[in-house]
């Protein structure tokens, strides 16, 4: 599975 | 980070340090819209339940608490505080924000990278910040005659999205695998939202001129 973008931004 | 995220950051917390000087220090709210304030408490609301669940850097982690407090903040002063809350134009600001907060949710449901309670939540507050500020932009084209300070919050605002497309081009072509569709896609709604404002303010600040928004 497509792992996912992190969230580093706001 | 890099230098564009860095500028939008900040456009973001000044705008909204503007926002709150104008209504602590001269107790007065008038030209702001409490429907797009509320809908900002709920986009911070639902976007930074991860502030429990992963950590990222400090940064990020008072600059998230800081969102989450100011839009509350200014929220309450707007209802609650008795001299705020008689500046505000509630008769202007009829725009009705409900009908923003479901067609999000749906489309959060049908659109998302994956299906669990966060990310819904997550995608959610993105479409809906998209959209947040048409309530300010239509209250600020009614009252005509908008005052300087709550003509420059929208223009921090305002910068502060177009920092952020900046910083997604420079990450697109610095980084590998850097790909958020559905970031990007209400990212550009949004800042396309402030193309017209973003005119006017021009035009009144090179004439120096009070901002006025034409009927």
């Amino acid at each position: 599975a497509k792992e996912l973008c992190k969230k580093d931004e706001l | 980070m890099n230098i564009f995220r860095l500028a939008g950051d900040m456009s973001h917390l000044f705008s909204i340090l503007l926002l709150l000087l104008k209504i602590h220090t001269i107790k007065s709210c008038a030209g702001v819209s409490l429907k797009t304030q509320e809908l900002y408490a709920l986009v911070f609301a639902t976007r930074y339940l991860d502030i429990f669940t992963g950590y990222i850097s400090l940064y990020n982690t008072l600059m998230k608490m800081f969102f989450l407090w100011s839009s509350f903040t200014i929220v309450w002063y707007m209802r609650y505080h008795n001299v705020v809350r008689r500046s505000y134009d509630k008769d202007q600001d009829t725009f009705r924000h409900y009908f923003l907060i479901l067609p999000c949710f749906i489309l959060a449901l049908l659109v998302h990278e994956k299906f669990t309670f966060l990310e819904v939540l997550w995608t959610f507050s993105l479409y809906l910040e998209a959209v947040a500020i048409l309530p300010q932009l239509v209250l600020l084209q009614r009252t005509r005659n908008v005052d300087n300070l709550t003509g420059h919050y929208v223009f921090f605002l305002g910068a502060y999205r177009s920092f952020y497309i900046l910083n997604w081009i420079y990450r697109y072509f610095t980084e590998q695998n850097y790909y958020k569709w559905i970031t990007w896609i209400s990212g550009l709604v949004q800042t396309a939202l402030y193309a017209d404002f973003f005119y006017y303010y021009v035009k009144s600040w090179r004439n120096s001129e009070r901002l006025q928004l034409p009927a």
